[in-house]
């Protein structure tokens, strides 16, 4: 596509692949930059005045970052307007046309803010020479100037009291930017609709909690979703699922999570680490009656861990708690995980279970980077 | 990377370059396990599908398949949930290749940290990858050192974003070695004590790294993500059958 923004076939990511059909590519497309989405016009056409082929590439660039910084100096009320004419340029729905922001609105731009910009060593961007855009009503074409209707803010800014616009990150940040402090104030989480972790004050958006996803750092957010019977358990996800189908080697909560975390290694006084199953959400060993090394090697792998190093049979204690068998024929049973492969113990033969030691996954070695010896 | 060198092969044998056609290259990746590497999520933006990605490691130039390469489909992509594509926080992906790499000393994973490692600032990492170095896009896989940034000294360089416990920070003031585009996903590793290199960060988003704007680099903070990428790992080896 020529000398104009690429349809979706180009993505955002990627120059237009040369053998790629000149599509009809001089089509409005919506307005998708957060800094610009308050705008009397909600559709734009790329390339825009700075260059930049796609919003995306608009939503990293410099002058995305130089704009909204330098509307916090006030240095003209409609300097955020004239930014967003030149980085989302109004694009007529009817007619395909772009249209340009005015001459003047350009010139009092760069009139009042450049020499703010000088103050930090910065310059104003190269590619806005005002000479390029329209004088207003000339030959009646038709350029864009501000009305009174014109946010002089962004979706990105915070509006102080006193009108001025201040970074949105800069909101209850603790520090006073607004002239008058506004910025400053009514900062509880309730003040700003949102919801406020009990330890920290740390304010979220409602749409985080109990969404199965902690944010607060004891999880506070994850608590107290549903209320599920004495006889279930709470899924990750806040589902309930009935005690017994923990562990059970079925997926039963829609999220999977009654089958994470089944199997552990359990240290017990003389650091042996016993093979533990959580079924129904309860420690159970391991009886050693027909146990292969293949099934040491599944736990490890299962438990995200290297080859087993050890496996041992220990003979169990009188009040011992419960255990679990293999099942009779777990060899053919389909399926991958070890607990699947368990059944509730009837009588273990052997009296032992199982304790197992794996090695860590082998990683972070290098051996082709050493040194050789000369 | 800017302001790095050429690596050596073998150097960083966890570095994959994750490619789709015509592109070829499109973004770096870290080989964590026999099939699994990590990338971040925004390197699949509008090629969401696994069929149009390969994997290549153990490849130092990308122009010279070496002896040691080994080329693996793409199975499976895995983008975390709460991936923004606006302000790109919880910017990580997991891929499973179609089949287990062969462990060589020219392809082998690199370790993930326990979820409360977390880097302390001023410790000091490398970054790889076949980005831009700032006059080119290299051939040969590039390296540099980086010195981690707290939080809080990285948010006064990116006034228009957040920088949240989801990324880490690492570059240095005058932007001199930095990630830069192309690098996405690539590694962000340290070495610790006992030797092993483990992986901290996948490189995300920072200024436009060959303009005036300069400053350290943002990176997917893995130990924030250590548990879920486990899960993920779990819940498609054994889980669904």
């Amino acid at each position: 596509c020529l000398y104009n923004s690429c349809l979706d076939s180009c993505g955002g990511s990627s120059l237009c692949d040369p053998n790629n059909s000149r599509n009809n590519c001089s089509q409005c497309e919506p307005i998708t930059l957060e800094l610009c989405m308050n705008l009397p016009y909600n559709y734009t056409s790329y390339p825009n005045h700075l260059g930049h082929r796609t919003q995306k590439e608009a939503s990293i660039s410099w002058e995305s970052s130089l704009f909204p910084a330098l509307v916090q100096t006030n240095c003209y009320k409609y300097l955020m307007f004239f930014a967003c004419t030149i980085l989302v340029p109004k694009c007529d729905v009817d007619t395909g046309q772009r249209i340009p922001p005015c001459r003047a609105l350009c010139e009092l731009s760069k009139e009042r803010c450049e020499s703010v910009l000088g103050i930090v060593g910065l310059q104003w961007p190269e590619d806005t020479d005002c000479h390029q855009f329209p004088e207003e009503n000339a030959d009646n074409q038709t350029c864009l100037m501000p009305d009174q209707y014109v946010e002089e803010c962004s979706p990105s800014h915070f509006k102080c009291r006193s009108g001025r616009c201040v970074l949105a990150s800069r909101r209850c940040d603790g520090q006073a930017d607004c002239d008058d402090d506004s910025d400053e104030e009514n900062c509880g989480c309730k003040e700003r609709d949102l919801w406020e972790c009990p330890s920290n004050k740390q304010c979220l958006e409602h749409t985080v909690i109990c969404d199965g996803f902690p944010d607060c750092p004891d999880s506070l957010d994850e608590r107290n979703c549903s209320f599920c019977q004495d006889d279930e358990l709470e899924c990750v996800n806040h589902q309930c699922v009935s005690r017994d189908l923990w562990c059970d080697g079925q997926a039963d909560c829609s999220d999977s999570s009654d089958e994470w975390a089944c199997v552990t290694l359990s240290k017990n006084a003389n650091s042996s680490s016993f093979l533990t199953v959580h079924r129904g959400a309860t420690e159970h060993h391991v009886c050693a009656d027909g146990w292969q090394e293949t099934l040491s090697q599944l736990a490890c792998k299962q438990m995200g861990l290297g080859e087993p190093s050890e496996t041992k049979l220990l003979q169990q204690q009188e009040n011992d708690q419960r255990w679990l068998m293999l099942h009779p024929l777990w060899g053919s049973l389909s399926g991958t995980t070890l607990h699947k492969l368990l059944v509730n113990g009837q009588s273990c033969e052997s009296g032992s279970k199982i304790s197992l030691l794996c090695n860590k996954q082998d990683c972070g070695r290098r051996p082709a980077a050493r040194m050789t010896k000369r | 990377i800017l302001g790095g060198r050429t690596s050596r092969p073998g150097r960083w044998p966890w570095q994959c370059s994750l490619q789709s056609e015509p592109s070829g290259h499109i973004c770096g990746c870290v080989l964590i396990a026999k099939r699994w590497v990590l990338t971040v999520a925004h390197c699949f933006e509008g090629r969401e599908s696994a069929a149009v990605w390969k994997v290549v490691l153990g490849i130092n130039n990308l122009d010279h398949p070496s002896a040691f390469m080994q080329t693996r489909l793409v199975k499976t992509i895995i983008l975390h949930p709460r991936y923004s594509r606006a302000v790109v926080d919880y910017d990580i992906s997991i891929v499973e290749l179609n089949e287990d790499i062969n462990a060589t000393s020219y392809v082998r994973p690199v370790c993930l940290p326990s979820p409360e490692q977390w880097l302390e600032a001023d410790t000091y990492c490398y970054i790889t990858g076949w980005g831009h170095t700032g006059s080119k896009m290299p051939f040969k896989l590039q390296e540099g050192e980086v010195r981690i940034i707290s939080l809080e000294q990285c948010q006064s360089y990116f006034d228009m974003k957040t920088i949240s416990s989801r990324m880490i920070c690492a570059g240095y003031e005058a932007g001199t070695v930095d990630s830069c585009m192309g690098d996405s996903g690539g590694p962000l590793v340290c070495e610790r004590p006992a030797g092993q290199w483990t992986l901290f960060g996948l490189t995300s988003w920072g200024s436009v790294c060959f303009s005036k704007v300069l400053g350290p680099g943002v990176y997917s903070n893995v130990s924030y993500f250590v548990e879920w990428i486990q899960r993920q790992i779990y819940i498609q080896t054994f889980l669904l059958d």
